[in-house]
């Protein structure tokens, strides 16, 4: 465990949390990405799969279950508590573009041709692009409420620390992931457009608006 | 390096 993984895991967490309390509290779900959370759920539920066939530790363990947990929190509450706020109508990504290359990459390129791997593979490389049905979505009505993008700047940030821990990792104990630093850079690439939008917009106290 | 995988990682 070093700082860039630690930070990167909390900086996850709190975008996970900030999606939640945002729904919570503001009872709707308007502007958000029913599909991304989605595939958000279906990230966590394929890659914790070891939580039932290996213990690492406690630390890992009780994150994985709150990120599982608060994934299909997010999704109650879009498909279910609030579903008359949800705005399927701007929410027309067409995931099976997405779906269909990940699982054709991850049965050709995988670790080991297992069940569990080729399911751990699937939600790394769908992981980097869970995110594309929201970004769509916002590019789409051309604009986002500032909370949605504080969300967005969390789980940016989470991938892009994630960076540093792996040279941290390959320098300090040798340890080198392929698979998920290629994805874990396409992840991060995907939102540098979203940084630029939100530091030069967002943190300047506007709201992120595209122009037409 | 083909590498190899990240077991601990979230």
């Amino acid at each position: 465990m070093n700082i860039f993984r630690l930070t990167g895991d909390l900086s996850h967490l709190a975008a996970i949390i900030i999606l939640l309390l945002k729904i919570w509290k503001t009872r709707s779900c308007a502007g958000i990405s029913g599909k991304s959370q989605i595939l958000f759920a279906l990230v966590f539920t394929t890659r914790y799969l070891d939580l039932f066939s290996s213990f690492i530790s406690l630390y890992n363990t009780v994150m994985k279950v709150i990120y599982i947990m608060c994934a299909y929190a997010t999704v109650y509450l879009i498909y279910g508590k609030f579903k008359a706020t949800y705005d399927g109508n701007h929410d027309t990504f067409r995931v099976e573009f997405l779906l269909i290359p990940v699982v054709l990459l991850a049965v050709l390129i995988n670790h080991a041709f297992a069940p569990m791997e080729i399911l751990w593979t699937f939600s790394i490389y769908l992981e980097s692009v869970a995110i594309l049905p929201q970004l769509f979505m916002i590019s789409k009505t051309g604009e986002a409420e500032t909370i949605t993008t504080h969300y967005l700047f969390f789980l940016g940030l989470y991938r892009t620390l994630y960076l540093f821990n792996w040279i941290w990792r390959f320098y300090f104990e040798g340890f080198f992931d392929l698979i998920a630093v290629v994805a874990g850079l396409v992840q991060t690439i995907l939102y540098c457009d979203f940084f630029y939008l939100y530091i030069t917009k967002v943190l300047k106290g506007k709201k992120l608006s595209l122009p037409a | 390096p083909n590498g190899k995988k990240m077991k601990d990682e979230l």
